[in-house]
């Protein structure tokens, strides 16, 4: 199944 | 007193914790927009949703918790995104937002479709943490000591967990002794607070069900972490 939103926002860099 | 490497770890939590917060082109909105509960039910699920992105960029940067397994890492957010939440408002409405504003949010929560049977404790839960006078500190360290709780639904590897939170129930346990001398039952307290946000997270998905105005949607996020269809 395709990333879930939280996947994808914890997978993505720290943004600060 | 705090070891150094405890007060490293505690300025760590403390600045990461407050680099995060909801932008301010929303919290603007708060004095803007108009009042009415399908205004208020859309502003205030796009403040939990900028809430989320907050809470998740916070608990990426837990000392740990890139090294959890991906799954866990997904089942602590989803497990205690409703507690952190919390946490989180009640620092906003006892502590940062001015005054005005506080006002004002309170208004646009009690006109916006929920129902009074969770406006109410849950503004008595705010007054609570108002009443224990809990610092900055406090808040951030609780909020990472919420978020890597153990015990939650689907955590596989509890262990692992638990490693992450003893050093932050430390720091904050010797915290509560240096900022509350003279109250020894401070510590205690704010964990039987923790207490209290589980009930709100076994009755979160009512809660949002009494929410839903003529049907509105929430957004994918909100969906995802708390769970809604």
């Amino acid at each position: 199944d395709e990333l879930s939103l939280l996947k994808k926002l914890l997978l993505s860099p720290a943004n600060v | 007193d705090l070891t150094p490497e405890q007060q490293s770890l505690l300025h760590y939590i403390m600045d990461s914790y407050n680099r995060q917060c909801i932008p301010q082109y929303i919290t603007r909105k708060l004095l803007q927009e108009d009042f009415s509960a399908e205004e208020n039910f859309l502003l205030l699920t796009e403040m939990a949703t900028s809430h989320v992105q907050v809470l998740v960029e916070f608990t990426k940067k837990l000392p740990g918790f890139q090294t959890l397994d991906h799954e866990d890492q997904i089942a602590l957010l989803k497990g205690s995104a409703v507690e952190a939440m919390f946490l989180r408002s009640a620092e906003i409405f006892n502590r940062k937002m001015p005054h005005g504003h506080t006002d004002l949010l309170e208004e646009r929560i009690r006109n916006s479709g929920m129902s009074d049977d969770y406006i109410t404790p849950m503004f008595n839960f705010y007054k609570s943490l108002e009443e224990l006078k809990m610092t900055q500190e406090e808040y951030s360290l609780l909020t990472a000591v919420v978020i890597l709780t153990p015990d939650r639904q689907y955590i596989k590897d509890k262990e692992s967990v638990e490693k992450l939170q003893e050093p932050l129930l430390e720091v904050l346990q010797k915290l509560c002794q240096v900022q509350h001398p003279e109250n020894p039952q401070h510590f205690a307290r704010l964990l039987g607070r923790l207490t209290e946000l589980r009930t709100f997270n076994h009755h979160h998905a009512e809660m949002l069900m009494s929410w839903r105005v003529n049907d509105h949607k929430f957004t994918p996020l909100l969906c995802e972490i708390w769970d809604v269809q």
